[in-house]
């Protein structure tokens, strides 16, 4: 553990809790994108499959987290909290990520094993998994001050990765292509939120497009 | 590879 990759782990909780509180003080999902947090779902169940091994009482209770809350957003989204969404905002054709990262997976991977495969897709899939909401945002053109937060948090957990990896590979040799290939791709996926949030949010101003 | 046997990231 190092303070980057613990930063990190940190802002991603603090994604997770400002999405919440969103949800909660408004009673509405509405700027949220049901997609980005299934595909989130979906990466956390097929990722942490290895929730039975043991490495740490910190990664095992993160991971348990992680899967927790995206299946309580989800039902959020669609049980409690169902009359304010709006599919017709919500319309990123997800099967071609979804097939795209599996195809990926089956051809770029460490090991051609069921868990080894599942884990690389789990990994190709958080790197697209935000362009859902990505694309609600520029279709809407503007986003409440509380959803640009909690999007913040979310890329500069991803940043904070990269940073760690640099460290990791210093200190420790520690080498992952997979993970930093696609780590640095969804981290770039943010720039053009980062530019618009620094701009704007970050001077009081409300979140919109140019 | 030494990085596929030790996920010890999230």
């Amino acid at each position: 553990m190092n303070f980057f990759r613990l930063t990190a782990d940190l802002m991603h909780l603090l994604s997770i809790f400002v999405l919440l509180l969103k949800i909660q003080k408004t009673r509405s999902c509405s700027g949220i994108s049901f997609k980005t947090q299934l595909l989130y779902a979906v990466v956390f169940v097929t990722r942490y499959l290895d929730l039975l091994k043991w490495i740490s009482l910190y990664n095992t209770l993160m991971k348990i987290f992680f899967i927790a809350s995206s299946i309580y957003i989800l039902y959020l989204m669609k049980i409690k909290f169902r009359a304010t969404y709006d599919p017709s905002q919500d319309t990123f054709r997800i099967e071609f990520l979804l097939g795209a990262c599996l195809l990926l997976a089956l051809v770029f991977n460490y090991t051609f094993t069921f868990i080894e495969v599942l884990w690389t897709f789990s990994i190709y899939l958080e790197a697209v998994a935000i362009l859902p909401q990505l694309f609600m945002l520029s279709r809407t053109g503007e986003a409440e001050t509380i959803t640009t937060h909690y999007l913040f948090a979310l890329g500069a957990y991803r940043g904070l990765y990269l940073l760690n990896w640099i460290w990791r590979f210093y200190t420790e040799h520690h080498i992952d292509w997979i993970v930093w290939v696609a780590g640095a791709i969804q981290t770039a996926l943010y720039s053009d939120f980062f530019y618009i949030y620094y701009k704007k949010v970050l001077h009081g101003q409300k979140f919109e497009l140019p | 590879e030494a990085a596929a046997k030790n996920k010890d990231e999230l």
